[in-house]
């Protein structure tokens, strides 16, 4: 299961 | 980031502006779809709602700022000032169709069950298929002017080249986001027949009836 993801795209 | 990745964000930027340059210039809004407008500011805006929790760099606030400012200009445009020249009568997809099963997947399939993320996993969702009303628009009429398909062809590259900045952040770093992914694919397959006609016809596309 992935953890929420650091959101540096756009 | 890499080139792909930058290249990307460029390209979207530029079919942004194409599109408020072009109802600018012209004083129309002819042959676009309002709805499609629609979505993407609704996109943008609950993707982004992430300004005011975190801060990631000054080119990441930017670019956000500006695509949800560039995304309700054009939005306004269409239904405000210019609102006489808006295709009305032709741009009768039913948003509801889409918006309605992206909420409900988002709420399904996400990272984590709350609100900010499930609200970026709908933008995600969303975006995937937010250009249907415009490619049904053009089904229609028939036709898109050269400009238009400009504005299509810069947004299908932009996507095209994020898939290429995913494999190469999967391989140099081992990163991948596989809601981003699959939606980006989609994405990209939408983009796939209109890329054809781009190419084959020249920018004038006509699809066939």
């Amino acid at each position: 299961e992935q953890e929420t993801t650091e959101k540096d795209e756009l | 980031m890499n080139i792909f990745r930058l290249a990307g964000d460029l390209s979207h930027l530029a079919a942004i502006i194409i599109l408020l340059l072009k109802i600018w210039k012209t004083r129309s809004c002819a042959g676009i779809s309002g709805k499609s407008q629609i979505l993407f500011a609704l996109v943008f805006t609950t993707r982004y709602l992430d300004l005011l929790t975190s801060f990631i760099s000054l080119y990441n606030t930017c670019m956000k700022i500006i695509y949800i400012g560039c995304a309700y200009a054009t939005v306004h445009l269409i239904y405000m000032k210019f609102k006489a020249t808006y295709d009305g009568n032709h741009d009768t997809f039913r948003i509801e169709f889409l918006i309605v099963p992206v909420g409900g997947l988002s709420f399904l399939v996400n990272h984590d069950f709350s609100p900010l993320e499930i609200l970026w996993t709908f933008s995600i969702y969303l975006e995937s298929v937010a250009i249907l009303p415009q490619l049904f628009l053009i089904s229609k009429t028939g036709e898109a002017e050269t400009i238009t398909t400009h504005y299509l062809f810069c947004l299908g590259v932009y996507r095209a080249l994020y898939l290429f900045n995913w494999i190469w952040r999967f391989y140099f770093e081992g990163f991948f986001d596989m809601i981003a992914i699959v939606a980006g694919v989609v994405q990209t397959i939408l983009y796939c027949d209109f890329f054809y006609l781009y190419v084959t016809k020249g920018e004038k596309v006509a699809i066939p009836s």
